[in-house]
C-alpha cells in the first residue's frame, strides 16, 4: 500500500531478470518472440503458484524456481507423469494383482 | 518399526540417482532401482541394471511414453532377468520391437512382485525389514519443489490421481519450522510448541541436481499425494540354504 503511486516500472523488468537467470541456469532458449512471451507468462504464473504453495504448506518444504518453471501444469504432467494418454491418470482397481488368490 | 530408516546410509544398496531426460520412463527407472537395492540387501552385491532393456522389451509399446511398475516387473520375469546398465546402457529413447535382452548376460532377476497393503505403518515396517519399495504418487507439487518436507493436502495434491513412480528408500522425523507455524497462527498469544514432522524419503529420476540431491521428502501419516495407492515391490529371494539376512536398514 505505501508503495502505491510510486513508479511501477521496475516490476516487469525484475521478472524478466529472474527469467533470464532461469534461462541461463537451465539452458533454455525459445524459437521466437511469441514463444518467449508465452514462456515468460507461464514462468510468472508458476512463481505465483510456488509462492502460494509456500504460504499454504505446513511442512518444511520450499517451493520456487525449478527446471520446470517454464512449463504449464498440463505440459509438466504429460512430460513427467506416467500416463500413457494425455489427461488419463493411473486409475485401476487396487484389487487387481492383490493377494486374492485365484483372481486374474 | 524403527523410528528412522535410511537405506542410502548402507553401502552398495542404493544406486546413483538417474535422469530420465525427455523419456517418460520413471516407471522403468524406479523398478530398476527397486531390484538393484533388493539385490544389494539380499546378496551384498552392488548391481546397476539396464533401464533400456525395460524400455525396449516392454510388452506395451513405446516405453518412453509412460508405463506401469508392474509392466517392468513382468518384462524382467519374461526376459529371465536384467542385463547390466554397462552392457545395455540407457539412451533415453525406446526402440520398440528391438529388444536386445538375449544378447547380454543377466546380472539380476526376481522371483515375483507384490502389492503391499495401503497402510503407512505397514509400508514402513516392510521398508525397514525388507528394503526399498516403489510407490506411485501425484506429481503435481514436484514441479515447484526445491527442498524440505512437503505436507500436502487432498486439495493441492489429489491422492486419487497418481501419475509418477518413485523409489521409497527411508523415513524419519524432523523439527517443524517455528516461523512457518507462527505465521499461520498470528492470533495465538504464545508461540506453538515445536513438534516433529514425520516424513518419507523418496528417490526421484530427474537427476542429482533436482530437489535434495535427486531425492525429496513427503509427509508420512497423511497419505500425502496418494503415496499408499500403489506400493509395489519385486521379491528377490535367497536360495533356502542361505536364508540369513545380513543387512538391516541404518537408522
Amino acid at each position: 500500500g505505501s508503495r502505491r503511486g510510486q513508479d511501477p516500472g521496475p516490476q516487469p523488468l525484475k521478472l524478466k531478470e529472474v527469467f533470464t537467470l532461469f534461462q541461463i541456469r537451465y539452458n533454455r532458449s525459445y524459437s521466437n518472440p511469441a514463444e518467449y512471451a508465452r514462456r515468460l507468462d507461464i514462468f510468472a504464473r508458476n512463481l505465483a503458484e510456488a509462492q502460494r504453495l509456500q504460504e499454504e504448506d505446513l511442512g518444511t518444504a520450499e517451493f520456487g524456481v525449478t527446471p520446470f518453471s517454464d512449463l504449464t501444469e498440463e505440459e509438466f504432467g504429460q512430460l513427467y507423469g506416467l500416463q500413457r494418454a494425455a489427461g488419463r491418470a493411473l486409475n485401476v482397481d487396487r484389487k487387481v494383482g492383490s493377494d486374492e488368490r485365484g483372481q486374474t | 518399526v524403527p523410528p528412522t530408516c535410511d537405506w542410502r546410509k548402507a553401502a552398495g544398496i542404493i544406486s546413483p540417482v538417474k535422469d530420465q531426460k525427455n523419456c517418460n520412463c520413471c516407471w522403468a527407472i524406479t523398478a530398476a532401482g527397486n531390484i538393484e537395492s533388493l539385490w544389494g540387501i539380499t546378496f551384498q552385491k552392488s548391481v546397476e541394471v539396464s533401464v533400456q532393456q525395460l524400455l525396449d522389451c516392454n510388452r506395451c509399446g513405446d516405453g518412453c511414453k509412460g508405463g506401469y511398475i508392474w509392466d517392468a516387473f513382468i518384462t524382467v520375469l519374461n526376459d529371465s532377468g536384467l542385463a547390466s546398465e554397462k552392457d545395455y546402457p540407457f539412451r533415453a529413447t525406446s526402440r520398440t520391437h528391438n529388444c536386445q535382452a538375449k544378447k547380454y548376460k543377466k546380472v539380476a532377476w526376481i522371483q515375483d512382485f507384490i502389492m503391499l497393503p495401503d497402510c503407512e505403518q505397514g509400508i514402513a515396517r516392510y521398508l525397514a525389514t525388507e528394503g526399498p519399495i516403489t510407490v506411485t504418487i501425484n506429481v503435481k507439487l514436484l514441479q515447484h519443489y526445491q527442498k524440505g518436507v512437503i505436507k500436502a493436502t487432498p486439495t493441492n495434491c489429489d491422492p486419487q490421481h497418481v501419475d509418477h513412480s518413485v523409489l521409497l528408500v527411508g523415513f524419519g522425523k524432523c523439527k517443524s519450522v517455528e516461523g512457518r507455524q507462527a505465521a499461520t497462527s498470528q492470533s495465538r498469544p504464545h508461540p506453538r510448541p515445536r513438534h516433529s514432522i514425520p516424513y518419507w524419503i523418496l528417490k526421484n529420476s530427474w537427476g542429482a541436481s533436482w530437489g535434495e540431491e535427486g531425492y525429496f521428502r513427503l509427509h508420512r501419516g497423511s497419505n500425502a499425494c496418494g503415496i499408499t495407492k500403489f506400493p509395489v515391490t519385486a521379491r528377490v529371494v535367497k536360495p533356502a540354504k542361505k536364508q540369513q539376512k545380513l543387512v538391516s536398514c541404518p537408522p
